[in-house]
């Protein structure tokens, strides 16, 4: 489902060019759970971003769901991102002025696959599976951190995506609460999904069949994973 | 240095009342190194900005350096803070429009305990502490997860304060990285200051001396670290 050959990616900064990605290869085949790890600023959430389609490598080929990103136009991009791919955001990213409710509902009316009579039941689901179904009306910045993170993950399997990215979904849960998502994933994976978990927590990683490690941009590991 | 007595805070909203505090009572002597754990959504964060004078109780008592704090006006309360307190806080909150260093800079400015001609130097030098000695110019937006919870970790030390509270600093970094900032938490904690940390890490919490746990807004234990 996905398929990155030597992705290239350069903030260019005046006189210094940031290399955030300095020729990355990966496949990962449907239905696959792979973990990502590395150290703080070895480029994982760079290589998420060009895996969403939130962002363009500067070179290389990449092809998600069959189609090459690279060539594909805004709208284009946004319809593929919208019906394929659930992204939870390290920096939670929720619209700050509507409730948990109406963020988890918000990506539902934009893509439309969710029947409409359906929407409201299904968006509180969710956030009874991730443990806030006492919190559905609260502003994010009436929610704990996280409270916040939980709604992220809500939100992303909003759409019932084919392929979740989760950019260290638990670094903000207890070791409980944490477990309980990581399960909810297990059984998302279980039903056929592909699950990309960036983690900094090797017992996190262990949910997932294969881990790839990221140091300076490439990467240097590809083990199976233990418990796998 | 902290004194709090049967705090209470209570959020309205509407028709229910979220009670994030029922009840906390808690010494912590000066110069303690003291960790706070506890469920997702169980009042750590809330608890934490009690105590770093950024809000006030609903009901008890709370003294911070000697004062009692529900009886300072915003202007004696935003000086103590300025001068005694250093906050890393759980979503980082640094300014986005300017740099890391400035982000350090910003309160040594605010608070002019530093001499001007030092602040520079000294802002660097944090960011060279935290790792970030090759980030010094780039906004927020410019840098990775771990990179920015390393800014507001060296922001929060800009002033030297007395006392250092951290909401889960080490959230978004790989083991090494964070026990890096660890070890820096460790020598200061050496140097005479108190140090309060919030974490979901049990290898975290084992670099406190004592650790308090929080579950549904009450104290349910207070443990000796094993490692004390
Ligand atoms: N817009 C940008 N401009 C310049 N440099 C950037 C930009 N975004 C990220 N970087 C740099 O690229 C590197 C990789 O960033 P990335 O966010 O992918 O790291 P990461 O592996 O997710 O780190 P963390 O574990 O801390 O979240 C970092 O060193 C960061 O400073
Ligand atoms: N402004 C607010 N209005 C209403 N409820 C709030 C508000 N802020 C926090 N809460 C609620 O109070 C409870 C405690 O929040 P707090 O942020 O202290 O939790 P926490 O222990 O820090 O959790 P986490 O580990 O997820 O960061 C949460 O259940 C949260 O939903
Ligand atoms: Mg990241
Ligand atoms: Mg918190």
């Amino acid at each position: 489902i996905v398929r990155a050959e030597n992705l290239v990616k350069v903030y260019r900064m005046g006189k210094v060019d940031v290399r955030a990605l300095d020729g990355v290869s990966l496949t990962i085949p449907e239905g696959e759970f792979l973990a990502i790890m590395g150290p703080s600023g070895s480029g994982k959430s760079t290589l998420m971003n060009l895996i969403g389609c939130l962002d363009k490598p500067t070179s290389g080929t990449l092809l998600v769901d069959g189609q090459d990103v690279t060539r594909l136009g805004d709208r284009r991009l946004a319809k593929l991102r919208g019906r394929t791919i659930g992204f939870v955001f390290q920096t939670f990213n929720l619209i700050p002025r509507i409730s948990a409710l109406d963020n988890v509902l918000l990506p539902m009316g934009l893509v439309g696959a969710i029947p409409k009579s359906q929407r409201r039941k299904r968006a509180i689901e969710l956030l009874e599976q991730v443990g806030l179904g006492h919190r559905v009306r609260h502003m994010p910045n009436e929610l704990s951190g996280g409270e916040r993170q939980r709604v992220a993950i809500a939100r992303a399997l909003a759409n019932d995506p084919k392929l979740l990215l989760a950019d260290e979904p638990t670094g903000n849960l207890d070791t409980k609460t944490g477990r309980a998502i990581l399960e909810l994933f297990k059984e998302l994976h279980r039903q056929g999904r592909t699950i990309v978990l960036v983690t900094h927590d090797p017992d996190v990683a262990s949910y997932a069949e294969r881990i790839v490690r990221l140091v300076d941009g490439r990467i240097v590991a590809v083990e199976t994973s233990p418990s796998a």
